[in-house]
């Protein structure tokens, strides 16, 4: 099982566009794929059609220790699992703050989970902030992809985002690592965008081999901005079967395919 | 003196992007600004070339009680004072738990500011979250301005920004309103961008008379999506500075003067 936390502090920059599309994609290939919507937002949820409005349980009632994972998650779609939120997540930030294993309670969830169910994959989508929700994905993920916006805040972004991603390794999960990097809303031809990523590649080159980042490379199937990407949601469908010829499909097609050709041998 | 907050908890919308160039176009017009950086990320603090490093003090001094915005304000260009931010930020989400008077920390820093200091425009760039910084820019301010990007997230997020400005008014600011929404990474001749501009307007014109956002509008002028505008942060500059006779100058000029054009007799 691959457990993937999709991470970026910077807002706006394609996290739910990513995980839903990703997720989409692979259940699409056959894989049995469970995603996680751990921003209060809830727009992961949204994305795929799911309103958790009263009793529908959500993943805020995992956190408070209410409702185990094999209760909250829905099937949306043949093998595509998702596990809502909504704005009542916003409360467990700060009741966790005493809770003595705050930081651990996705990966128990998630643990407990496994011992009744084989998920192929399972994508967390983060919200925009590195709060407890965020390292909980950390703590629980096997490996990160950072969505990022070819642009000047992207950057200076990084290497806070890559120190909690050392920190959560070396303190709670030593297996984590950082697999890469997705470009999204990538406009081709613009400077700024090419700049950015030859940073990106001088940042990688040069990181130590003891790194959670130390074999991080940039996928190389880029997310151009499109339009339909923006117009899916409000479908509450993916990419695929909103627009399943756009250059938006096509992209995330190519990004599901890179994704599925580096699984190790299980 | 108008103090502004703007803020939306969805992230990547133009909140960084419109505090900085509206605080840069308001004091070149001859108003004396203090632009405050709220986020975490330090991003608005960036845009005009401050990194607050080392001993530099910062906006976070300030909410831990060490210092007084007077020391922490820096001039940045004629009538333009930054109080800048950085990481250090975001561990006084956590630190202001239990405080008794956590939502009023930076309305009184800015009544003590008020005692030696006449500023025209107090701009507050808040992160993507509806946490205790956010509400206290909501509680120290006497207007909301909503930076949006007309997509269907954008949508989604209003009623709970909405009811958190209901809330903060009834509760710790009788005198909050929001003025109106600022359509931000506009892209022209989408059919997206009209529905959701529609949808937009059917809202605000439904709202009750008791509510902060009864008299909210949106403004005319709207924020085209422009490189530029991207570009002008990796210089620690404005828009106006950057590239005076581009689009998103022209676009960031006119939302100024509709600002002043809205002063009300002081
Ligand atoms: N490649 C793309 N082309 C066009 N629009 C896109 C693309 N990717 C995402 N979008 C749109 O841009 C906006 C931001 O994307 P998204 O919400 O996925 O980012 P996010 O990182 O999850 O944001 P947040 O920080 O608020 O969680 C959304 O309105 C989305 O529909
Ligand atoms: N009108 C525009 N045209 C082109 N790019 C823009 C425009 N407005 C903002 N940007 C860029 O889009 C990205 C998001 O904007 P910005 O950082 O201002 O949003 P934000 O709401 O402050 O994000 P966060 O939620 O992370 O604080 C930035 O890289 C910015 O440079
Ligand atoms: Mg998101
Ligand atoms: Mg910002």
């Amino acid at each position: 099982m691959r457990t993937i936390a999709v991470m970026n502090q910077k807002g706006g920059v394609g996290k739910t566009t990513s995980s839903v599309n990703l997720a989409a994609g692979l259940a699409a290939a056959g894989k049995k794929v469970l995603l996680i919507d751990l921003d209060p937002q809830g727009h992961g949820s949204l994305h795929l059609g799911v309103e958790a409005v009263g009793e529908i349980p959500t993943i805020y009632d995992v956190f408070t220790g209410q409702k185990p994972l094999s209760v909250v998650r829905h099937l949306v779609a043949e093998n595509l699992w998702v596990a809502p939120s909504n704005v009542d997540l916003a409360a467990a930030e700060l009741e966790l703050v005493d809770a003595p294993n705050r930081e651990v309670v996705l990966r128990d969830a998630l643990r407990k989970l496994a011992e009744t169910e084989a998920f192929g994959y399972v994508i967390m989508d983060c919200p925009p902030s590195l709060g407890v929700l965020t390292i909980n994905a950390l703590t629980a993920a096997s490996e990160v992809f950072i969505p990022l916006q070819p642009h000047f805040f992207a950057l200076q972004g990084l290497s806070k985002l890559l120190s909690t991603t050392a920190l959560v390794r070396s303190r709670l999960n030593r297996s984590l690592r950082v697999t890469g990097i997705m470009l999204c809303l990538y406009e081709t031809g613009t400077r700024l965008a090419a700049d950015v990523c030859d940073d990106l590649n001088d940042f990688l080159s040069r990181s130590d081999s003891d790194m959670p980042w130390a074999d991080a490379r940039i996928f190389e199937s880029r997310i151009r901005r499109n339009i339909k990407l923006a117009e899916a949601p409000s479908y509450g469908q993916s990419i695929f079967e909103y627009a399943a010829k756009c250059p938006g499909a096509e992209d995330y097609g190519n990004l599901v395919s890179e994704v599925l050709a580096m699984e190790q041998p299980a």
